[in-house]
């Protein structure tokens, strides 16, 4: 879902 | 990772170090508001939780250290080494509502209900918010020096240039985390008033002085 992919930003 | 997410981490590292310079140099942290700073320091602890079991990349995990340690650095150089120069009595921001309110909004707005993604969207809302008690404490003293204004350009940059590097996610990986992007339109949206003082006034090698 969306919330995974936003994770590799500081 | 594109070249606005680059520029925006650089900008942001680069206000965390003009800050730290600005505190060590003049060795005082006159106008400078200790309530944001600790803001900042819960920001980055609640997003950084995974900073040992989620591994993305060495840069990650790099800048994700270091700002956690230089924003702990900073409190530090605020609360105990230069705390007889810090402006307790200009710095009187409610920065307990901003926290409420932030965990509130992360209760009840978030992507999904675990403690890792409360907290990673509670630092998101706070983030938002955080420069708030800063910019009370410059309206309230009706001006800044200018390393101070360079530091808030650099920090209202950072997450301006994040909405560039949202859209280009958007258009070509097809990826968009609403909430983020909403809080960060809500971040730069706040600084407008200063970017506009800040380009007219500083960039013209004036002081930045809010009109009384």
């Amino acid at each position: 879902s969306s919330n995974e992919v936003a994770k590799d930003e500081l | 990772m594109n070249v606005f997410r680059l520029i925006g981490d650089m900008s942001h590292l680069a206000a965390i170090i003009i800050l730290l310079i600005k505190i060590w140099r003049s060795r005082s942290c006159s106008g400078i508001s200790g309530k944001s700073q600790l803001l900042f320091t819960a920001v980055f602890t609640c997003r950084y939780l995974d900073l040992f079991t989620n591994f993305v990349s060495i840069y990650n995990t790099t800048m994700k250290i270091f700002f956690l340690a230089s924003s702990y650095a900073t409190i530090y150089l605020i609360f105990m080494k230069f705390k007889a120069t810090y402006n307790r009595n200009h710095d009187t921001f409610r920065f307990e509502l901003l926290i409420v309110v932030s965990v509130i909004l992360a209760l009840l707005i978030n992507h999904e209900f675990s403690a890792t993604e409360i907290l990673w969207t509670f630092s998101i809302y706070l983030e938002a918010v955080a420069i708030l008690p800063q910019l009370f404490m410059i309206t309230k003293t009706g001006e800044a020096e200018s390393i101070t204004s360079h530091y808030l350009f650099a920090l209202g940059s950072y997450r301006g240039l994040y909405i560039l590097n949202w859209i280009y996610r958007y258009y070509v990986e097809g990826h968009l985390d609403w909430i983020a992007v909403l809080s960060g339109i809500v971040q730069t949206g706040l600084y407008c008033d200063f970017f506009y003082l800040y380009i007219t006034r500083v960039m013209k090698g004036k002081n930045l002085t809010l009109p009384a």
